[in-house]
């Protein structure tokens, strides 16, 4: 059989998961849209949305890994991440993306759309850093 | 007796990478 591939992935992606919305509203993960991000962080006191888009995608350090190079922001800040390639990120106006959507509904049973590059990501940064 | 089972519930900032420190407004 295949080497030990440990599923690194939280287990808040499975679907099915219960998910609370900074309001106290509980919805599935798969259920999430992209309001409910941009309304949860609006009321966030500590964390505000932030929009990265996709620059890269690269080949990561294990076989199971891709680097995401994003642009983060208005200031486009260059961030770049080393992922499992089922790791889900959630797309504006699309929703749950992954490198490897097969994968991903495979283990986690969360429909994907396949990552690229120029999609635009939810991402949060601190409302208190400065 | 049957106790209920709790559900796991995640709060929705768990769902969103931290991809970069905010720089300064």
């Amino acid at each position: 059989s295949s080497p030990s591939s440990p599923v690194a992935l939280p287990p808040f992606f499975m679907r099915g998961s219960i998910i609370q919305l900074a309001d106290g509203e509980l919805k599935r993960v798969e259920d999430l849209k992209t309001e409910d991000f941009i309304q949860s962080a609006e009321i966030s006191s500590e964390l505000k949305i932030d929009s990265s888009t996709v620059e890269r995608i690269d080949c990561g350090q294990s076989p199971n890994a891709v680097l995401i190079q994003f642009s983060v922001g208005e200031l486009k800040a260059q961030v770049c991440v080393e992922v499992l390639v089922e790791y889900p990120f959630f797309v504006f106006g699309q929703g749950w993306s992954s490198c490897c959507p097969d994968r991903t509904t495979q283990l986690f049973e969360l429909s994907c759309a396949k990552l690229c590059v120029g999609d635009v990501c939810v991402s949060l940064t601190l409302r208190s850093l400065r | 007796n049957v106790e209920p089972r709790s559900v796991p519930v995640f709060p929705w900032h768990s769902l969103v990478p931290f991809l970069a420190p905010t720089q300064s407004d």
